[in-house]
């Protein structure tokens, strides 16, 4: 579903460069559950960004679900990553303005495809927000508007759903709860998901776990079969 | 230093009313480095919000270093804070447009104390950021912006610092870093440390483990002594 091959990312300029990413090459196969673990800094959210095509390599190439990423246009990339790709980011991205329900269904609705009222009811039941469906993100905590950030991503069923630490702001059993709905998800509707972690306890509900370290490749570990 | 007796935080008007707090009694002595745990919306940030001075209670009272602050004016609050109180935010709170040097060293220049350089170096040193104080936040990792607020929080050499998920996007490796220098600071410079965490590796760095639910302390554990 995902393949990158020799990726670099270079930010800056040539005294103050920083190479965020340093040739990675990897595939993430349809129906797969992967983890992402490294350091602070080692590239994991970049590698993610090029991945679903929210930030275009500074060389090398990205197959998300059969596209080049580099061949497309704008208009083209931002259909592929509306019908195809859910992204739950690290620092949330929720709209100030708009409530949480809003804001969970503001992707389905820009795409034209407004989800019907029980999907959004089943949604928010899922990750614990049904009370709180027209609260704005300032009014919730710090793991609800996490969640709210989760559902968002989830609503449209995306064929591939990237999650920048997903469980960060969550405690211990909130976090479970999210993890064995990602992990169901995969299983049952082959989703392919990409979670970056630093939470071991997150990594072993993956297929397998990838090491990053100062911008490239540094291991791999897989499930044992359950 | 900061004790809190029967506090009470209510968000809301009559029909959409939540009880964030519902009647909270705790100290946290001078010198002691407390953990705060409990599941995501059970009012962790906002009890930390209450006792730094940084939200006035419903009801009950906060004595903070000595003062009762519903009886301070914004002025003198506003001035205690300064002086004495480090805040590290569960979601950074840096300034988008003002570079790492800039961000740490902003509450001290406010306060007509601006850092001596090395001690700014020392501090930049001791998060991990020493080569990146002319960037600006957006160019920085997750954990890299919370370490600078962290750093932001540290530099002032605070009487009492609150830490609201100080380690959510750090690797294993650098978070204990950052609580051993937590740990340090408190047992050398007779700081004062209030963390919230759900990460049972950090609280283990703490004297004691507050747990809160729903508002509520639920219980309560003490490090055996080392
Ligand atoms: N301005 C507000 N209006 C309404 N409700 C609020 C407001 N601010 C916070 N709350 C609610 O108060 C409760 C406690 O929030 P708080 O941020 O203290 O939780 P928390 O324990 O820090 O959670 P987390 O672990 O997710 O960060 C939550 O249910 C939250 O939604
Ligand atoms: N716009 C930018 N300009 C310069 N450097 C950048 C920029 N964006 C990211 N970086 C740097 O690229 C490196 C990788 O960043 P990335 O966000 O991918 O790390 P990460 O592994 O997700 O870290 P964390 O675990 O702290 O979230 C870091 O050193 C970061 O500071
Ligand atoms: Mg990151
Ligand atoms: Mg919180």
């Amino acid at each position: 579903a995902v393949g990158l091959t020799n990726v670099r990312k270079v930010y800056g300029k040539r005294d103050n460069e920083v190479v965020a990413l340093d040739g990675v090459t990897t595939q993430f196969r349809r129906g797969t559950f992967t983890a992402i673990m490294g350091p602070s800094g080692s590239g994991k959210s970049t590698l993610m960004q090029c991945a679903a095509g929210l930030d275009q390599p500074t060389s090398g190439s990205v197959l998300l679900e059969g596209h080049e990423i580099s061949e497309l246009d704008e208009t083209e990339l931002t259909k592929l990553r509306r019908d195809r790709i859910g992204f739950v980011f690290q620092s949330f991205n929720l709209l100030p303005v708009l409530t949480v329900r809003q804001n969970v269904t503001l992707p389905l609705r820009l795409a034209g495809r407004p989800p019907s009222r029980s999907r959004v009811a089943t949604v928010l039941e899922q990750v614990g927000l049904a009370q709180r469906k027209n609260h704005r993100p300032s009014e919730l905590s710090g793991g609800q508007q996490q969640r709210v950030a989760i559902a968002r991503a989830l609503i449209s069923e995306p064929a591939v759903l990237f999650a920048d630490e997903p469980t960060g702001a969550l405690d211990t059993r909130t976090a479970q709860d999210i993890l064995a709905l990602l992990r169901h998800s995969a299983q049952t509707a082959h989703q392919t998901i990409v979670m970056v972690t630093h939470d071991p306890v997150a990594a072993s509900y993956a297929d397998r776990v990838l090491f990053l370290a100062d911008g490239r490749l540094a291991g791999e570990l897989h499930a044992p079969t359950a």
